[in-house]
């Protein structure tokens, strides 16, 4: 069972993760331990790639609209900033005694925060753009919300070329994360209920032009071909809302306690 | 994105510091 729930955020996360809990397992099984070597230049490395993540990070706050990310993304990088001074001082404390037990717990220490920080960091980068789906899938729904109110062809015209972009702009997201993620029931969730969208939306378009036409022509059948365009509306709106809750889920557990 | 891409560098990073790190402890099991 896979911990992170994105194919990208688990390619960059899950080998260091392996490597951490190895870390810790070779250092409880050398009890004491051996001599460390001189860390200054890999802690050094680490370092500045902290700091350019935390200069990315900073522009990604400035740039974004996601009041969100604003708030949630500060704490992160200052996570992995704190886990970087703990290896520094990790890295010190070694040169000084390379036997030093304190330091290897630093180290530990500094290797899980890094990891923690930037999984934070990711997971908080991953929401944002999860909300952008969701509002790409907000629009449909509310494209969806007048279609009962649309009662002349002009109307329906300009409902088409209303809905259709937005409609093909949210499935073309949704499909796009279905295949990142990296439980299958909830990648199946989203390709069956874009499915049954993209099946619906022809017929829904079809039930509106029925119900113009027997209301312009004031045939028998109004209130009938009313309800039938709702029904149909009403059922595409239930599948996004389906799509916009899977969305949100980003651990198995959410899920009803798989 | 770019803050992948950093967030991938401070991953190879601390991966590298990992190895060197764990390399002395493994000589002694």
């Amino acid at each position: 069972m896979p911990v992170f729930h994105t194919k990208i955020i688990e390619s960059i996360l899950e080998p260091v993760a392996q490597q951490v809990s190895r870390l810790v397992i070779l250092h409880e099984e050398a009890e004491d331990g051996n001599a460390m070597p001189d860390l200054a230049r890999p802690v050094q490395a680490v370092s500045l790639a902290v700091n350019n993540l935390v200069k990315v990070g900073h522009e990604t706050i400035e740039s974004s609209d996601d009041a969100i990310l604003r708030h949630d993304m500060p704490g992160a990088l200052h996570r992995v900033e704190t886990a970087a001074t703990l290896l520094q001082q990790a890295s010190d404390m070694l040169r000084a005694d390379p036997y030093s037990g304190p330091a290897r717990k630093k180290l530990i220490e500094g290797s899980r925060g890094i990891l923690q920080g930037t999984s934070a960091l990711l997971l908080c980068f991953d929401e944002s753009e999860v909300r952008k789906i969701v509002k790409e899938c907000k629009k449909v729904l509310d494209y969806l919300g007048v279609a009962e109110v649309i009662d002349t062809m002009e109307d329906l015209v300009q409902f088409l070329r209303d809905i259709s972009p937005a409609l093909s702009r949210a499935a073309r997201e949704v499909a796009a994360r279905a295949s990142e993620l990296t439980h299958p029931p909830h990648a199946e969730i989203l390709t069956q209920c874009l499915e049954s969208v993209k099946q619906l939306a022809p017929v829904l378009i079809c039930s509106m032009k029925i119900y113009i036409h027997i209301l312009t022509e004031g045939g028998k059948g109004m209130e009938e071909a009313a309800e039938n365009r709702n029904y149909l509306a009403q059922r595409m709106a239930d599948e996004i809302h389906e799509i916009i809750r899977v969305l949100q889920l980003t651990s198995y557990v959410e899920d009803g306690g798989e | 994105e770019m803050i992948l891409e950093a967030a991938k560098s401070i991953i190879a990073a601390t991966s590298a510091l990992v190895r060197a790190a764990s390399a002395a402890q493994r000589e002694l099991i």
